[in-house]
């Protein structure tokens, strides 16, 4: 089982997640929000709705841990590896795991800005690979962006649009 | 053009290479030669940044090889 790398896709629409523990760099409405933003990146492009829940398992469980945390892809400490996800699947599939050594923050450029970084995690757990495009979202090399400002990457609509389609709301 | 590279840097790039591009064993036999895995596995590692293909450690590869990433491996195992 490895993280990511997968042509799966959800067979429902409907996903649920759940945000089991929070980071200590930034506070808890902070982090609520950038989780919550960056997984409307992917539903403003396709019909994926995304439900928050508070207890049990979500398809989307969402955790920030450090070095090995038991499912055989450890964490290297600050900087390096940021964080990975797991394809669409049952069990650990669609969980994002976030390397909690690194310092994460919610607007500034210094240190990893959690939006970006979830955003392009919940690809992986929706089921796009890394992309070759240097400019896309789903390039695995990290690169700060205005995130006021932010729109998803036309190559990233497409790849996340082949597996769901688009918005039938807009 | 390739760069003389500390142990470090080798061990770095080894285990980068594991993780990220499933580099499995050191070598393999094809067609009677000897193929270093470590290469072919550096070479797709180029290939998918749009690096210079040169199957070894150059300076460009172990740069972008230090830059932050996502721990998912950049194609499927």
């Amino acid at each position: 089982y490895t993280a990511g790398s997968s042509s799966n896709k959800w067979s429902t629409n409907k996903l649920t997640y759940r945000i089991e523990n929070y980071t200590p760099d930034m506070t808890v409405a902070e982090v609520d929000v950038s989780i919550e933003k960056a997984l409307q990146v992917w539903a403003r492009v396709t019909p994926l709705r995304f439900t928050r829940i508070y207890s049990g398992v979500a398809d989307i469980m969402i955790s920030f841990t450090v070095g090995e945390h038991g499912d055989g892809s450890p964490f290297d400490g600050p900087d390096g590896l940021l964080a990975h996800a797991f394809g669409p699947a049952p069990g650990l599939g669609g969980d994002t795991h976030f390397d909690d050594d690194e310092t994460f923050t919610f607007k500034s450029s210094n240190g990893y800005n959690l939006f970006l970084v979830a955003a392009h995690e919940f690809g992986h757990a929706l089921g796009l690979d890394h992309s070759r495009d240097p400019g896309a979202l789903m390039n695995g090399i990290y690169t700060y962006r205005d995130v006021d400002s932010f729109v998803l990457p036309q190559d990233d609509v497409n790849h996340i649009q082949a597996l769901y389609g688009s918005n039938p709301e807009l | 053009v390739p760069l003389p590279t500390d142990m470090n840097d080798e061990e770095f790039a080894k285990n980068y290479l594991r993780k990220l591009y499933n580099m499995q064993e050191e070598s393999k036999s094809s067609f009677g030669h000897k193929i270093s895995e470590m290469s072919l596995k550096l070479g797709e590692m180029q290939e998918f940044f749009g690096l210079k293909v040169t199957g070894t450690l150059d300076a460009e590869t172990l740069e972008m090889m230090k830059k932050p990433r996502c721990g998912v491996p950049d194609v499927a195992a």
